[in-house]
């Protein structure tokens, strides 16, 4: 579902350049629960961004569902982002004067959802992340782990049957952490693909293949949790 | 040091009240090294900006250093939080157009350092915390872990003598973690006051003391590290 040859990523800010990425292949089939590991600034985010479609790469190639992503125009990226792609961000990536209702049923506008429908929808999400008694908060008015689960609800708006998550549950309490991996779970045993980026071993070990970075590079993929 | 009686924080939002803090007396001594833990939305964040004199309470009392805070003005608040206290936000707030170092230097200006002085400490405090070489760039430049770092020597920028860290490693891997809370370690050694809000429990164990907050109360109080 899933491949890439050799992308490599190099951010350039004035005259400096930073080599997010370094050649990285790797292949993730349909279905597959995987993890992403690795020290503070080793490329993870970086990663999640080419694979979701949000950036393009400087150099090697990436194949989604065997289309090569580079020729794709952007008008079919960004059908391909919003309807087969939830992507939480880590810096959640919120609306902040937009409600969480109202954040959640952003993608669902954009995949021409019908109006009558979304507001029951989006209630439903919230309540799956435990929000159901925000609905109507202004996205600037939660807590950190509550804007965290915000941005989880607005990634599953459109059922994806790809979820990119990047760093899920980094502010949330250990039982409100163990409710969003059990979600995943769930999700994971419907068959969905999820990718999720964590540097805890408790989240790790939830998912059946750990893939770790370093300096931009893989530095090894295990199957199951990490020792 | 620090003494609260009963302070609540309300929030009104619209025709909504939400009681974040509902009553919370505690008392911190000088060089006291505490850890803040509880559920998501269970008031950890208002409690650290009351006590950092960033917002005011709804009710109650508190005295910093033996003086009631709501008798001082906007002045000595101000001056207050530059000279006394450092504040490690749980969504960073740098300003993203900044360098790390200009980022850093910001409290100096206002505590009044001179100019030729700041750029040094500025890098030695961003080498401190590991990112010597990510003085210059843009703080929206840098990766959620870069980002909180940078935070943290911004909060250390006037040596304050309270520091009031809101979950300092929620975006680190397990080593630049450990790097981050043997720094915290120091400084606490040093006599500083510390106060860390979070809910790994690998950092809980450093702290000498464990402040549980539930649904806006006090819910427990340990010394030492949690079970
Ligand atoms: N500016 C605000 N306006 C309205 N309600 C708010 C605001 N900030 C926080 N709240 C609410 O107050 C409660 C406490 O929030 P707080 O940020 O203190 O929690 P927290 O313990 O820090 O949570 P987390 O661990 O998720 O960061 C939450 O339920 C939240 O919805
Ligand atoms: N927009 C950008 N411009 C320039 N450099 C960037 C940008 N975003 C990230 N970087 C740099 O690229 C490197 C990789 O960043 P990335 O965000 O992918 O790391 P990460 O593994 O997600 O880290 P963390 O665990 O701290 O979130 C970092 O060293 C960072 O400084
Ligand atoms: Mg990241
Ligand atoms: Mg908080």
């Amino acid at each position: 579902l899933i491949r890439t040859e050799r992308i490599t990523k190099v951010y350039r800010t004035g005259a400096v350049e930073v080599g997010a990425l370094c050649g990285v292949s790797l292949e993730i089939r349909e279905g597959e629960y995987v993890g992403l590991m690795g020290p503070s600034g080793s490329g993870k985010s970086t990663l999640m961004h080419l694979l979701g479609c949000l950036d393009t790469p400087t150099g090697g190639r990436y194949w989604l569902g065997g289309r090569d992503v580079t020729t794709l125009d952007d008008i079919e990226l960004a059908r391909l982002r919003n309807r087969e792609i939830g992507f939480v961000f880590q810096n959640f990536n919120l609306l902040p004067r937009l409600s969480a209702g109202a954040n959640v049923q952003l993608p669902m506008v954009y995949a021409g959802i019908k109006p009558r429908d979304r507001p029951r929808r989006a209630r439903e999400l919230l309540e799956m992340v435990g929000l159901g008694g925000r609905v109507h908060h202004r996205s600037n008015e939660l807590s950190g782990g509550e804007m965290q689960r915000v941005a989880l609800a607005r990634a599953l708006a459109n059922e994806p049957s790809i979820i990119l998550a990047d760093e899920p549950t980094g502010n949330l309490d250990t039982r409100t952490s163990e409710e969003i991996m059990s979600l995943f779970d769930r999700l994971a045993d419907q068959g969905n693909t999820i990718i999720v980026v964590t540097h805890d071993p408790e989240v790790s070990a939830h998912v059946r293949r750990v893939i770790r970075l370093r300096d931009g590079q893989v530095e090894s993929q295990t199957a199951g949790s990490p020792a």
